[in-house]
């Protein structure tokens, strides 16, 4: 059990990370993500463990002996994986991402139980930049680059057979990642390579707002809107941000933007914890909770609404922390190696 | 941050941009 120690803060809210069961995967290879799904089988439905190598992608269910034992395993020859896409509320049906340097395909993953085998439909292919899933079983992308550049949402149904597509208007500059609007389900935001922030009518495609936030982070990622009382709080990280002390080196920022006005502000950032340096590496925003893996091999965990760092999870005796993901109950934590290993930790 | 640093606030402001936007 880990938390936050820190005797000068008594009053900050500490939360508490409780391990409560590890699985072992991709014994192979490299752990390349890690996710949960509710699957739905003839003879049990679970929540589920998603787990990503380069060739293979596993999905694990916790077995009434405390183990995790394979369900269902995709395998990749030609593509390598680069990454899973959550899908929000889509049961028993995963999304992944595969490619060199850049995402070429986008793949569903299931099982037919009509034939009994797993099946792996390509949805996408070209020089995806970013893509993301949406509620309502909707999945956003964007292709090729500057005036070239296609943004399209692409509806499927329940069984992952595409329903509909419909296109965004591009903005000129390349987008970099997308993410929803909490409180705003036809809105979508964007951040570009320019760090510009692009705000669309999801209904629409209309190009409704392009924020330049004039940051001196290239390539920043924004992963989580709030949408409140007219404005846009946008959560931002910066991976590729020279390492330096943790006072000017936040994990997270948070960015207030007046989207009738196009003005932008910073409102918070979510520094370090205290004796920790290095830098953000990567992580995931859920809810009103951050997690980061650090360049120091550590995971931390902040509460957005405090600003503050609430757990720490320092590297085990096995190696340092490579991946961090919150499951879709929003609270269990998922802590991955390199090696495979995966940690699931209750987070309270 | 204050009115003013961001400029006037607009609840509706998603249902005025798209009535404003190209389609």
């Amino acid at each position: 059990k880990v938390a936050v120690e820190d005797p000068v803060e008594d009053s900050q809210r500490k939360g508490s990370l409780q391990m409560t069961s590890t699985l072992k995967s991709c014994s192979a290879s490299c752990l390349v993500d890690m996710g949960t799904v509710w699957w739905e089988a003839a003879d049990f439905t679970a929540l589920c463990v998603v787990t990503a190598c380069e060739a293979s992608v596993s999905l694990w269910r916790h077995l009434e002996s405390g183990h995790w034992g394979s369900v269902h395993t995709w395998h990749f020859t030609k593509v390598p994986v680069i990454q899973i896409v959550p899908l929000p509320g889509v049961q028993s049906l995963v999304c992944v991402a595969l490619g060199g340097l850049e995402i070429s395909e986008i793949r569903f993953l299931f099982y037919s139980s009509e034939d009994g085998c797993v099946k792996q439909p390509l949805v996408k292919t070209g020089n995806i930049n970013a893509v993301l899933g949406l509620k309502n079983r909707r999945l956003v992308s964007s292709c090729g680059s500057l005036q070239d550049q296609e943004v399209e949402v692409l509806s499927f149904s329940e069984t992952g057979r595409s329903k509909e597509r419909q296109a965004l208007m591009p903005p000129e500059e390349t987008v970099l990642a997308f993410a929803e609007v909490d409180g705003m389900q036809e809105a979508l935001i964007a951040l570009t390579t320019t760090d510009c922030l692009v705000v669309w009518n999801l209904t629409t495609g209309q190009l409704l707002r392009k924020v330049p936030l004039g940051f001196s982070y290239p390539g920043s990622v924004c992963h989580k809107v709030y949408s409140d009382s007219g404005l846009l709080f946008v959560v931002l990280s910066h991976p590729h941000a020279k390492e330096s002390n943790s006072c000017v080196n936040p994990a997270f920022q948070v960015v207030v933007l007046n989207p009738k006005t196009a003005r932008s502000a910073r409102l918070m950032s979510l520094s370090l914890p205290l004796g920790i340096t290095g830098r953000y590496l990567e992580g995931e925003v859920k809810g009103a909770s951050a997690a980061a893996v650090l360049t120091s091999g550590n995971i931390a965990v902040w509460d957005l609404f405090w600003g503050q760092c609430t757990a720490l999870l320092p590297p085990d005796s096995e190696g340092s922390w490579s991946l961090a993901r919150w499951s879709v109950t929003d609270t269990c934590l998922l802590a991955g190696q390199k090696d495979g290993s995966v940690y699931i930790y209750s987070y309270t | 941050h204050s009115e003013s640093d961001l400029g006037p606030i607009s609840i509706n402001w998603f249902e005025e941009l798209s009535s404003e936007a190209p389609l």
